[in-house]
């Protein structure tokens, strides 16, 4: 473990846990994809199934079943507590148009072809596009509330600190996985854009506005 | 990784 890991994956649990509060003490989901939360806790049960067979330690015990709770509990808040918040005609990106070729590149290109590997590795090609719809949504909608976008801010952020984290691994462990960096270059290539508007209109803005 | 499979990242 090295800080730019830990401060990743505290990025990663702040955006979860922003997100979740934001959705309940408004008591409404507007403005947030359904289907980016649906593909995350997607992301991660395909992901931390190894959470029944091993044991690494209790950190990373821990923050797997919070990170799991919380994307069911989005995903319930969502689509069903506060259903009639849920605006369902920005929500429309296709997401078969993810999961399907997110799938079959998880059976052509992986290190071992074992379920779990197969598993692990789709749940890495997903997790770098499941942003879209929400990212998408925005597009649309062309405006997000300030929360929104620290949530995003938080999310793109952890896994370019993983991006460090790797550059570390690499250079004092020898340690690299040319699938998750492929895919977290591309996942943080995605929230560039939003990062630009973030930090040069963030500010003084209630509703920062992406030009559609 | 080279099949050691310690997947210890979240």
């Amino acid at each position: 473990m090295n800080i730019f890991r830990l401060t990743g994956d505290l990025s990663h649990l702040a955006a979860i846990i922003i997100l979740l509060l934001k959705i309940w003490k408004t008591r409404s989901c507007a403005g947030i994809s359904g289907k980016s939360q649906i593909l995350f806790a997607l992301v991660f049960t395909s992901r931390y199934l190894d959470l029944l067979t091993s044991f690494i330690s209790l950190y990373n015990t821990t923050m797997k079943v919070i990170y799991i709770g919380c994307a069911y509990a989005t995903v319930y808040l969502i689509y069903a507590k506060f259903k009639a918040t849920y605006d369902g005609n920005h929500d429309t990106f296709r997401v078969e148009f993810l999961v399907v070729p997110v799938g079959g590149l998880a059976f052509l290109v992986n290190h071992d072809f074992s379920p779990l590997e197969i598993l692990w590795t789709f749940s890495i090609y997903l997790e770098s596009v499941a942003i879209l719809p929400q990212l998408f949504m925005i597009s649309k909608t062309g405006e997000a509330e300030t929360i929104t976008t620290h949530y995003l801010f938080f999310l793109g952020l952890y896994r370019a600190l993983y991006l460090i984290n790797w550059i570390w691994r690499f250079y004092f462990e020898g340690f690299f996985d040319m699938i998750a960096i492929v895919a977290g270059v591309v996942q943080t290539i995605l929230y560039c854009d939003f990062f630009y508007l973030y930090v040069t209109k963030g500010e003084g803005r209630s509703q920062l506005s992406i030009p559609t | 990784r080279t099949g050691d499979c310690t997947k210890d990242e979240l």
